[in-house]
């Protein structure tokens, strides 16, 4: 079963259009394994993309390194995954 | 459960169950609902399609299918409470007695089982089919990118790594192609609505060309009602207008496809929410999401009724 520990979801919102260029280019990207759970449409709308562990420092890296700012949307997946996981195995409990 | 009063609509379920459900829907409504299996999926699994009619032949008919993309989950479990609310709702509610004495509507709830399962047992963030690419590791394509629209233009990978992949060419994956030749046979298919999520939007054709399909002005005012309606429950707010104005470019896509096969009011969902949860949208939101969904479909069910083309 494929984990999730330490992936973070961030949430990055492009200021203007040489930013917004840099996130599309980085969207075709496959290297990083970077997971668009929002694509990138136009400066101001917010792009939402999972980072595996293994990339995330270097994806913070580069975007400080391009002034672009980003929040963490999610901040361990796996987290939220084992909670959903726990939610589901107590009610399939309670069923029996 | 042993029947679909008691099954939990508030719970994300494993396929098995959904099937099952299913099952029990029929059993319990044998003069208004049955199960058509369209075809396979690459696994082997069958593609059931819940059709809701009161009799007739070939009636003017409605399709809405949620699960396309395999971890938008809420999308199936909408699909679920759909399923239910149409035959709790017909007898009792007005609009949809009449939509549906005078229509049949089809419900796909799980278009795209493999992925479904696979992202209920190996990879909760599977997004595409589980068909394996000849030359590369990477698996599946993106059903959503697959269709005969459009095909291989900007707005789509050719990349089988890509969770855009738009596949080695259009139809390629059954999942498609069972709902294309359904839909090629039916011929009085009159509305088609295809469910996502997530980013609260109500989309119509076009994704993959800017140019404005010959009904936009009526598609756009009825998306504008749709959402309004659905605004009303929780004030979830909603955007709306035509794939590639309101997002991005998508070549391809389902209701491009649809629209041009003569399909006039087809439109795709992206349900709850715009980021707090993404994909893995709590349980407790389930019902909420579908009940407020349910009142967009119904203006996009009704005017369908009310227009006929």
């Amino acid at each position: 079963k494929e984990l999730f520990k330490g992936h973070q979801v961030l949430q990055i919102i492009p200021k203007n259009d040489a930013q917004l260029a840099f996130l599309k280019d980085l969207e075709d990207v496959l290297e990083f394994e970077l997971d668009f759970w929002k694509g990138v449409t136009a400066v101001s709308c917010p792009v939402h993309v999972r980072a595996p562990f293994q990339f995330l420092q270097l994806l913070k890296r580069i975007l400080k390194r391009k002034d672009i700012s980003y929040v963490p949307m999610i901040d361990d997946l796996q987290a939220v995954l084992d909670e959903e996981q726990k939610e589901i195995e107590l009610f399939a409990r309670s069923l029996k | 459960p042993k029947n679909t009063d008691s099954f939990n609509y508030s719970r994300y379920h494993k396929l098995s169950e959904i099937y099952s459900f299913q099952d029990m829907l029929v059993a319990e409504n044998p003069n208004l609902v049955s199960k058509i299996v369209i075809g396979q999926s690459y696994e082997a699994r069958p593609l059931s399609v819940l059709k809701f009619s009161t009799g007739g032949t070939n009636r003017r008919a409605i399709w809405i299918d949620t699960g396309i993309h395999a971890r938008e989950w809420i999308t199936q479990a909408s699909g679920i409470w759909f399923a239910k609310k149409i035959v709790k709702d017909y007898g009792s509610d007005p609009a949809l007695t009449d939509i549906l004495n005078n229509m049949d509507i089809f419900l796909e709830t799980v278009t795209n089982p493999d992925g479904y399962d696979y992202t209920q047992n190996s990879n909760r963030m599977w997004r595409k089919t589980r068909k394996p690419n000849p030359g590369s590791s990477c698996v599946g394509v993106d059903p959503n990118r697959n269709w005969d629209s459009g095909f291989g233009e900007p707005g789509a990978s050719s990349n089988p790594c890509s969770e855009t992949y738009r596949g080695p060419s259009a139809h390629s994956e059954s999942e498609v192609k069972a709902i294309v030749d359904f839909v090629v046979a039916h011929k009085n298919i009159k509305a088609f609505v295809t469910i996502h999520s997530y980013s609260q939007m109500l989309l119509y054709p076009f994704g993959y060309t800017s140019a404005p399909s010959k009904d936009e002005a009526e598609l756009h005012s009825l998306a504008q009602k749709a959402i309004t309606d659905l605004a009303s429950l929780y004030g979830t707010r909603y955007t709306y207008g035509s794939i590639i104005d309101t997002i991005y470019q998508a070549s391809g896509n389902t209701v491009d496809w649809t629209y041009e096969q003569g399909i006039k009011y087809s439109y795709t969902f992206e349900l709850r929410d715009t980021g707090f949860h993404g994909f893995l949208l709590p349980a407790k939101q389930i019902v909420p999401t579908a009940e407020e969904t349910w009142l967009a479909l119904m203006a996009i069910m009704s005017h369908t009724f009310k227009n006929p083309y």
